[in-house]
């Protein structure tokens, strides 16, 4: 366990353990971190962010870290947690991270989906969406993946609420969706956005709503292949790149084509490591594996973006 | 809480469009109470799907009727999930 925490990065963890542990590293941190509440879930839980931060002006240019939006990828919340740590724990030893939040902040939320996490550790473990309810539905739940104001209720949605690609009523209707893109709008600088999913071991970068290249789609190009190589390093874990509509499926009103079409230039989701054996059962040996070879990439973008400020 | 007995996980190859076609209208269908955990698309990756146990029978018989190769990925779904929980249990008592 890193740094005499009892906090096990190498297990699943309930919501209130993974909140715990990131009051813990505010704690451990306090002139690094901060742990923000940016705002609460349909069932009023808690959306806390942790801001990495050494200071300088009020709104540096900054890096946006999204993880769990689907709730039962539980690769993608234990991945987040297990890189906040680690941001404090190399800062200041290794030269790439000290540089990155010389220049930026970070801002990391491990779980965007908290109704949907608890639901998947309560009742059912498949369980993908949110929790809103859908008058005149029995169906609970939007897909908070095509719930931005990118194309929203575009190809690779549904408008059935007993779907698992359902978009909700309309755009930002999910408090956790129009949590996220109130606080990124109000700050109003920010250069990055990453989003992690599982699985399928893919680098994707904007769009998933049309064919369409993107205008920078030749530089995130070659930053995700950067990536996909510095992750790589690692384990040999091999990463497909590509924007998301031609390496998998149309996907409109996708976290990341918002955050593109919203000036966040350098917008890439991650599908972490697919055995070939476990699905969105990744067992928990290999939650450690998967973070640390996931930070390379990370690491190599946030490097890409605080050269290349715009 | 939901319980997955008997349920497996297939991992469905797709060679061309027709297939893609063949397998959205499986997957898509209300009968067989699928969930997709990879869906179906245009670039020819393997698909993957939570098939209920109700369902093994009649999904494996379309699946060899139409030519799709394929491989049960996860031949115990609950068992994995026991598995974890198992480890859970096990990490929140330490």
């Amino acid at each position: 366990e890193r740094n005499g925490s009892h906090f096990n990065y190498g297990a699943y963890h309930s919501l209130e353990a993974i909140y715990h542990e990131m009051d813990s590293i505010a704690s451990d941190f306090p002139d690094l971190v901060s742990r923000v509440q940016i705002g609460c879930s349909f069932e009023h839980r808690p959306m806390y962010v942790l801001k990495f931060s050494t200071g300088g002006e009020q709104q540096r240019p900054a890096i946006w870290l999204n993880a769990g939006i689907h709730s039962r990828e539980w690769v993608s919340q234990a991945t987040a947690i297990w890189t906040a740590r680690k941001i404090v724990s190399d800062y200041q030893k290794d030269p790439a991270l000290s540089a990155i939040l010389e220049k930026m902040d970070i801002f990391l939320l491990p779980v965007a989906n908290p109704d949907g996490y608890v639901y998947t550790q309560t009742h059912n473990r498949m369980w993908r969406k949110t929790r809103s309810l859908n008058p005149g539905s029995l169906c609970v739940g939007t897909d908070p993946n095509r719930n931005w104001n990118a194309s929203f209720a575009g190809q690779g949605t549904s408008a059935n609420p007993c779907s698992e690609v359902y978009h909700g009523p309309h755009a930002n209707s999910e408090v956790e969706v129009k949590s996220v893109v109130e606080f990124i709008q109000n700050h109003g600088n920010f250069k990055c956005f990453v989003d992690l999913h599982s699985y399928s071991q893919l680098l994707m970068y904007p769009y998933g709503y049309t064919v369409k290249k993107a205008p920078d789609a030749e530089e995130l190009d070659e930053v995700a292949r950067r990536a996909a190589k510095a992750l790589a390093s690692l384990s040999g874990t091999e990463y497909q790149v590509g924007p998301t509509c031609t390496t998998v499926y149309p996907a409109s009103g996708s976290s990341i084509d918002w955050a593109y079409d919203n000036g966040i230039k350098y917008a890439f989701t991650f599908e972490l490591r697919d055995t070939g054996h476990y699905g969105f059962l990744l067992p928990a040996s290999q939650i450690v594996p998967t973070a640390e070879e996931t930070w390379l990439g990370l690491r190599s973008i946030m490097a890409h973006v605080r050269d290349h400020l715009y | 809480r939901e319980k997955f007995l008997g349920d497996q996980v297939f991992r469905i190859n797709v060679r061309n469009g027709d297939e893609i076609s063949k397998l959205s209208w499986l997957v898509n269908s209300d009968n067989f109470k699928l969930d997709v955990w990879r869906s179906p698309s245009t670039f020819g990756r393997p698909v993957d799907v939570l098939v209920p146990s109700v369902s093994l029978q009649p999904v494996r018989s379309f699946l060899a009727s139409q030519g799709f190769e394929y491989s049960v990925t996860i031949e115990d779904l609950q068992a994995l999930l026991d598995d974890e929980d198992e480890e859970m249990q096990h990490n929140e008592g330490q």
